[in-house]
């Protein structure tokens, strides 16, 4: 018995940091996280999409109370690249985890049913081949964590999945 | 003895697609993944950033096959969310996958490093927990997997890796 998403969890206080318009070439991306890495900050998730003209844009997130040390060190490297810098502070990552994704088309589509459902707005977006994480308002987080919950009947228990 | 990167990976023939300029409010991740869902068409990556005036844009990743499927769903979709579809063909997925990762930080600026000195231009980036995926022309691929390979190791045998 195959279950696509075995778990959900919430990391209620994140920060997201964006970086507008940086030259979409090589070496860039490496620049901004080797700073961040020299402070000693760990970075959470991390989406960037294709840019458009040239420039792309990177949004990261770290946990809140990094935000300040992060951005002294993205603002003056934003102005260095003719970027510019914005972040969010009330944010957190709802995810889901499962094996299961791997041979199971629409999981990800399913999650954004449940969150849509709710009236969710998903800020960030990324996934990996058993993870999917995505970015709402820190006033939606549980709302999000409970309607993924709901959707993919992790309450219920499974065959398997721990004391009788 | 804790390695945080144990595996890389190379996804040869993807094909990138961008829906640019969506209206950034619940749902509409949920319309433009379940139409493409009901053609029974497996996405890849999804990155999001977060948006600006009320807008954002979804990049995606399907196999090369699929492309001209996926194009068919999006593009009337994009027309009636005011929005615009771009797509890359020969594009290439490149991971590094490891449960040390969540204990290290730096592995991400590390690949990025990896990817710079090897003078690879990265088109998307998403991560997940225990592993980080980019993007890049297909014809920067294999090189870029190499220098990840050489970056973390990966060629020597590690302590406990296999057969001694
Ligand atoms: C935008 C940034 O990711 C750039 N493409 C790089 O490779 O560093
Ligand atoms: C842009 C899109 O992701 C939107 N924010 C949604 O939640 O569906």
């Amino acid at each position: 018995h195959d279950v696509p998403v075995c778990g959900a969890a919430i990391v209620k206080d994140e920060a997201r940091v964006g970086i507008v318009g940086v030259p979409d070439q090589p070496g860039i991306s490496h620049r901004i996280f080797s700073a961040i890495a020299q402070e000693n900050i760990a970075v959470d998730m991390i989406a960037q999409n294709v840019g458009s003209g040239g420039k792309a844009s990177i949004g990261f997130t770290v946990t809140k109370t990094e935000l300040p040390n992060t951005l002294a060190v993205v603002r003056p490297l934003a102005v260095s690249l003719g970027a510019s810098v914005e972040h969010a502070e009330e944010v957190s990552k709802v995810s889901i985890v499962g094996t299961g994704m791997r041979t199971h088309t629409g999981v990800a589509e399913r999650m954004f049913a449940a969150l849509a459902g709710a009236g969710v707005n998903m800020k960030m977006i990324t996934t990996g081949d058993i993870k999917i994480s995505v970015l709402v308002d820190k006033a939606d987080g549980v709302k999000a964590l409970r309607s993924v919950h709901q959707t993919f009947q992790l309450d219920k228990p499974r065959a398997g999945a721990g004391l009788p």
